[in-house]
């Protein structure tokens, strides 16, 4: 299964619609300080299903909403679209035999979100279990944010314990 | 969930000891289990750089500490491989011999798995097969746009 | 003490105001107080970047929050100046653009106060005035070596 | 008051006695991951007085010897100078006529530490008290050790107060 595109928009400072192409095993993301970098893994996190402002580096759920500009006003709504290629039927259960995934999310100004599947409204646990056993989710240690690399080495022995076992 | 644990830990520490001297060009590193007892032992960790004696972990510097941690990360990767891995700037304390080895690393494992690597580092640029820019021309808004690696580098 | 604290924080408020468009190129910040009463208050911290809407000190970025607390070190540095200041690589978050400009503040400062600062950045490098190397021929023996920083920049 | 240069020997990786000159007012220090560049930091931390030994990331206040490495064997003492010059009398107090002003601290295998002033023996809080007023100390806020830069900003307003307070 590899990913295919992210689609943002409305989220974080992503307000225009905006896409990111994953073409290669290997993408850099570049740009100067505060940018928007690491919004990006933000919107990774929060499509995957992350109900936790503080791990989204947000004070309130509803604030990961764009909340205007010099020049713009707030927007009404955050979307995040995550676009998988599962032509090798990587995963497994009932979405074995698709050959493409998508995954979105969509918060209105109320704090209320809305997941598809394929573009079929579905629940949090359904985006939550197409993804069990393949050591993806929110906060998956296949996701490493800003400036905590070292954290894992610094943890007391019993909780790098539990985070060895929820990778098993 | 003995059993369980104790083949993860071991196939964990397994890959653990191969990829720390990948990355430090040499040395060794282990895991090791801090009681006997299974069910409730924590886990710890046992690094040495090359040339050096064996370190207690908080003795590193920064640098290794985010070397030994990239080799943890990518151990536990290797057992249960998620359909893709993100990594926001964890090459900011590492000097240019360990970008560079750092990139090698990833560029093996890119085989099959998918990286996204935020950086500011040139080294790391010049790795990656694609560049994605994100620029703030308008303030407070963020957009995306294609980047083409001499540029970057010329601009340094 | 009431009156001490009033003109202390007023004080470091003042130069955190100078410093931090400086350090940004643009925008503004401040401290407040959180509370009315002088003995219990808190302090706070208001930065807005060029071009952004005030922003809560966990929104900004690695780089914006780098920048705002060496804004906040040098606005203290300036009330109370102790014989030298030791930073240990402070500019690792920060992108070229900001790395010159940290550059420029340091070098304002330094006509009254001494820096040492540890680097990786080839841009602080050539900022400085001497360059005091470091290195591990010997495994594990530290040595102090003269360094010439063009052939540093060269090598790179 | 200038800080000239600072000597170290059997110090963490400092084992051979070792100089740094400062000639000029902002000096660089370079070199690879592992060298010893903080050691510097903590060594300056520790002629100051520091006493936790977490405080100079190590795990036992007598490991800041130099405790061997494949080729050597554990120093028998650490020991760290620093020489300011003070001709421009900025010192107050008694030291205030010195035009140059030597602290130095000596420990051994046993942990006890012994400080000088000058080449004389004195106590440790002799040397805390040369530099009171002065903003210097083993925790000042002069001193900034690796990667912690960020936590000035993300402190807790009562915690920015009580750190302003003691800058004051
Ligand atoms: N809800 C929101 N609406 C608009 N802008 C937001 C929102 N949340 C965060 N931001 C903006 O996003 C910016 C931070 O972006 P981000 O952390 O992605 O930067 P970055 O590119 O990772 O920078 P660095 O290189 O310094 O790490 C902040 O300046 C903040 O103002
Ligand atoms: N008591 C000691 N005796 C001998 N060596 C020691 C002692 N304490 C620490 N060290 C060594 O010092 C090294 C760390 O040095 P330091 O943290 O100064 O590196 P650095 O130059 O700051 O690197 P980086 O650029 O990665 O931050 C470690 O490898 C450690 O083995
Ligand atoms: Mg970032
Ligand atoms: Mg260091």
């Amino acid at each position: 299964m590899k990913l295919k595109q992210l689609k943002m928009s409305g989220f974080k400072s992503f307000v225009e619609p905006s896409t990111v192409v994953f073409k290669s095993n290997i993408t850099g993301v570049v740009g100067p300080n505060g940018c928007g970098k690491s919004n990006i893994i933000d919107a990774v996190k929060w499509v995957l299903g992350e109900s936790s402002a503080k791990n989204l580096r947000s004070d309130g759920i509803v604030n990961v909403i764009f909340n205007g500009s010099t020049s713009r006003k707030p927007a009404g709504q955050a979307s995040v679209e995550l676009l998988f290629d599962n032509s090798n039927g990587r995963l497994t259960g009932e979405y074995h035999s698709y050959s493409e995934i998508s995954i979105k999310r969509v918060m209105s100004a109320d704090g209320n979100s809305t997941y598809y599947l394929n573009s079929t409204k579905c629940r949090r646990k359904d985006i939550t279990d197409i993804f069990l056993g393949t050591g993806l989710g929110p906060r998956s240690y296949s996701i490493i944010e800003q400036g905590i690399i070292s954290k894992f080495v610094e943890a007391k022995p019993e909780d790098l314990r539990i985070y060895i076992e929820e990778a098993a | 969930t003995k059993n369980r644990f104790k083949s993860t830990y071991s196939a964990i520490n397994d890959s653990f000891k191969e990829i720390f001297p990948k990355l430090f060009g040499g040395g060794k590193a282990e895991l090791y289990l801090t009681e006997k007892n299974l069910l409730d032992t924590g886990i710890g960790i046992i690094a040495k750089p090359p040339g050096k004696k064996i370190a207690n972990i908080a003795a590193l510097s920064g640098g290794e500490k985010a070397m030994t941690a990239v080799a943890m990360v990518l151990s536990i990767f290797k057992l249960n491989p998620s359909p893709f891995c993100m990594l926001d700037e964890v090459d900011a304390p590492l000097d240019d011999a360990n970008v560079l080895r750092f990139c090698e690393v990833i560029k093996d494992m890119s085989k099959s798995v998918q990286f996204i690597v935020i950086t500011h580092n040139k080294l790391t640029m010049e790795m990656t097969e694609q560049l994605s820019g994100v620029t703030m021309q308008e303030p407070g808004v963020s957009r995306l746009v294609s980047v083409d690696i001499e540029e970057i580098i010329d601009a340094a």
